[in-house]
């Protein structure tokens, strides 16, 4: 099963 | 005070219709250089980033820079009622709790006055780093948004890899298989048909097509999409606005456990 990543995984806040 | 004044009044519908359906709700941020958008879906899985450069627009007025927020939905339903001819003016005052849309037809005979109620929205703004692609794959965007309307009548994932071959979409499901290589391809009458794949290390990662469709309804916007990847960030899909700016969907992708 793949385990779906979120953006907050890369971005952070400014 | 706020006035922005845009002729080609069908590219903000088209913009509200492209970006409705992923995210509800959004801080439009108005500068002296242009506006701009960013938010993510609720799920937190994918990002969108508009910008509207003030050059875009027949007259644009922001005597300081201001942030609204709307109810994209709210907002559709408005624009809506703007034919696709018609000049679509937005006014806003600092300190207001609405703002104006007006449309204008082009002969100047009818006038419509839409006023909306603004929101407090407390959105973080993310720092989207620049960078480095492994590989960019440049594509007319009919074809991306058949392609991933196709491969989720069969699965709910997509792989793309991009290798020296061209770049490759595949899906699996239930019912079996499917796997689409589209080669690069500049020998065409129109630039804008070519795919055209900058491969500076092959790359491969899997996606939800829920957003990859989701993301395609900006197809309307222009004749082609712009794929980036690397393992390492989220996919970035754009379509840019001709000499106005462009629609940037970011999607995290699924990891193998």
């Amino acid at each position: 099963p793949c385990l779906q990543r979120t953006i907050l995984d890369y971005f952070k806040d400014d | 005070m706020l006035e922005l004044r845009l002729v080609q009044g069908s590219l903000l519908k088209k913009v509200l219709e492209s970006i409705k359906d992923l995210v509800n709700d959004a801080n439009f941020d108005f500068s002296s250089s242009g506006f701009s958008l960013q938010s993510m879906d609720s799920s937190h899985v994918a990002l969108v980033a508009l910008l509207l450069k003030s050059e875009g627009f027949e007259h644009y007025r922001c005597d300081r820079n201001t942030s609204m927020g709307m109810n994209l939905g709210n907002m559709s339903k408005m624009l809506k009622c703007a034919g696709n001819d018609d000049i679509i003016t937005i006014k806003g005052d600092d300190g207001s709790d609405t703002v104006t849309f007006m449309f204008e037809s082009p002969t100047q005979d009818k006038i419509a006055d839409f006023e909306m109620k603004l929101m407090d929205i407390d959105s973080e703004h993310l720092g989207i780093p620049e960078a480095e692609y492994h590989a960019i794959v440049k594509m007319p965007s009919a074809e991306f948004a058949r392609i991933c309307k196709d491969l989720a009548s069969i699965g709910d994932t997509v792989v793309i890899s991009v290798t020296k071959e061209g770049v490759k979409f595949s899906t699996r499901g239930d019912i079996g298989t499917a796997n689409i290589v589209l080669r690069q391809n500049t020998t065409v009458d129109k630039p804008e048909d070519a795919t055209v794949i900058e491969m500076n290390e092959p790359v491969s990662m899997t996606f939800a097509l829920r957003y990859m469709n989701s993301f395609t309804k900006a197809t309307p916007l222009s004749n082609t999409v712009t794929i980036s990847m690397s393992p390492d960030l989220p996919v970035v899909v754009e379509y840019k606005i001709a000499e106005m700016g462009y629609v940037r969907f970011y999607l995290a992708p699924k990891m193998e456990e």
